[in-house]
């Protein structure tokens, strides 16, 4: 473990708990007898979140985490693994079925068709992959998959027009978190020997310059003191 | 070895 892993793990930790806080957010909100202002917007807005994104991600994790009780790696890791299993597919379950959280979603906008998505990820796990097993072509399927996942969250960023702090932090926690990684991959190969994963490298560099210009937008709305606001 | 095929990362 070295300080950029831990970076990269915790920010990704964050950008979990931004979510969980802006989803009890909007139950909370509803739950007043008399909608205040900011649940009014809450409510009345959506939420801005991409339950395609989320259902990505919850395959991501049952994908690349197939080892959490086979392969025991350090308390930490579990436990890691847990939260972020945990996490994923209860964010998924509360944007779903939660008869008020589900209101907030915006299903007429958030219309990327993910299917898309996963197949040629599946495909490419299967040519290009470091060992033809069942666990280790999965492992590389959620390393693609993860690289895209974020692209129905960013289309629908761009469709919403009014992009509240929870929402433009929780997309720049989980880009930074494999930036971080990157310096991690980058220490790793100097200081360890044989210490190659080409495939880990390249998916976390597309998955990190796909989030180039969102970076771009939201480091110039924190400069300029103004709403984050994506180009169409 | 094995350990090497590990995914030691989250």
């Amino acid at each position: 473990m070295n300080i950029f892993r831990l970076a990269g793990d915790m920010t990704h930790l964050m950008s979990v708990l931004v979510l969980l806080l802006k989803i009890h957010t909007i139950k909370s909100c509803a739950g007043k007898s008399y909608p205040c202002s900011l649940c009014f917007i809450l409510l009345e807005s959506s939420s801005g979140i991409s339950l395609k994104t989320q259902e990505l991600y919850a395959l991501v994790f049952a994908t690349r985490y197939l080892d959490i009780f086979t392969d025991f790696i350090s308390v930490y890791n579990t436990i890691m693994k847990l939260i972020f299993l945990g996490s994923s597919f209860s964010i998924v379950w509360y944007i779903r079925r939660h008869k008020i959280v589900r209101r907030s979603y915006d299903k007429d906008q958030d219309t990327f068709r993910h299917f898309f998505l996963v197949l040629p990820c599946l495909l490419l796990a299967l040519i290009i992959n470091e060992k033809f097993t069942f666990k280790e072509v999965l492992w590389t399927f959620s390393l693609y998959l993860e690289a895209v996942a974020i692209l129905p969250q960013l289309i629908l960023l761009q469709r919403t027009r009014n992009i509240d702090n929870l929402t433009g932090q929780y997309v720049f926690l989980l880009g930074a978190y494999r930036a971080l990684y990157i310096l991690n991959w980058i220490y790793r190969y100097f200081t360890e020997p044989h210490y190659v994963h080409w495939i880990t490298w390249i998916s976390g560099l597309v998955q990190t310059l796909l989030y180039a210009d969102f970076f771009y937008y939201y480091f110039s709305s924190l400069k300029n003191n103004v709403k984050l606001k994506l180009p169409a | 070895d094995d350990k090497e095929a590990a995914h030691d990362e989250l």
